[in-house]
């Protein structure tokens, strides 16, 4: 029996919205802890870590581990069926399932709907992501980086991300033209608009424009998004989900020939 | 030019 309550169903929502654009479908690893989630894309450029802990889940039963193959696309349309505000139970009754159920009750219980969903065999090993002490380590507001993103992906394919002491700089460059936005260092690090470098040694490093559009999928969730980065390693942008989670996307990068 | 990497270049089978 696996069954997890969460009080709104628009962290959901949201933690759906930042990878099923990203991934068609996935295991959701159901143990004790809590939800885990790893994939890759398509093309196993990026790769999605998703961690939702049992403790910050209003209710939180499970019996064994289960490990439910998930079509994102499906989840999506049964998600967008709930109200933000109702109350969202995620349930199994077998421990191998073929189905998962998904009630939403609206805040003055009047309303219950259930949605049943059948769940794939995905067959998909575990990636072994190594512990790293990166080079830098750069915390901003996820909207700023949004906004990056989505300018820069105007003028060229290829973002380059350079750290250093004085701030961290985007650069990118095309038929149109070329394109810098440069961050400094704030000086108030506890305010949601700060903008802070931890940096051991300084790097420069390049990745494709398009996954870090699909990353920013997950603003919404977090009003910081932090990345860090090494030489000549993928690049990692994590969003904390409120004090439930995180989600973490690695994207390889690309590498001068 | 550059070339891109993918994430098995990185991380390992587990």
């Amino acid at each position: 029996m696996f069954e997890a309550s969460l009080a709104q169903s628009a962290i959901l929502k949201k933690v759906l919205d930042a990878i099923k654009d990203l991934l068609n479908e996935a295991n959701f690893e159901c143990t004790d802890d809590g939800i885990k989630v790893q994939a890759m894309d398509n093309s196993h450029v990026s790769l999605v870590s998703l961690e939702l802990r049992s403790d910050g889940f209003e209710k939180y039963r499970c019996d064994r581990n289960l490990s439910m193959g998930v079509n994102l696309a499906s989840m999506a349309k049964i998600m967008r069926c709930s109200s933000n505000s109702d109350k969202v139970t995620i349930k199994a009754q077998d421990d191998n399932p073929d189905k998962v159920s998904f009630i939403f009750e609206s805040s003055n219980q009047e309303r219950i709907s259930d949605y049943e969903m059948k769940l794939m065999d995905i067959d998909a090993d575990q990636l072994g992501i190594p512990d790293t002490e990166y080079s830098c380590v750069v915390k901003m507001p996820s909207a700023e980086f949004a906004r990056i993103c989505k300018d820069l992906n105007q003028f060229g394919e290829s973002l380059v991300i350079s750290c250093s002491k004085e701030g961290i700089k985007f650069s990118t460059s095309g038929d149109l033209g070329s394109a810098n936005v440069k961050l400094a260092q704030t000086t108030d690090a506890d305010k949601d608009d700060a903008v802070t470098i931890e940096m051991r040694s300084p790097v420069t490093l390049t990745f494709a424009c398009r996954y870090l559009n699909h990353f920013t999928k997950a603003t919404p969730l977090s009003s910081q998004v932090q990345l860090s980065m090494s030489d000549e390693i993928p690049l990692l942008v994590e969003y904390r989900i409120g004090d439930m989670g995180c989600i973490k996307y690695y994207l390889a990068p690309k590498i001068d020939d | 030019t550059t070339t891109q990497k993918t994430i098995h270049n990185y991380f390992e089978w587990a």
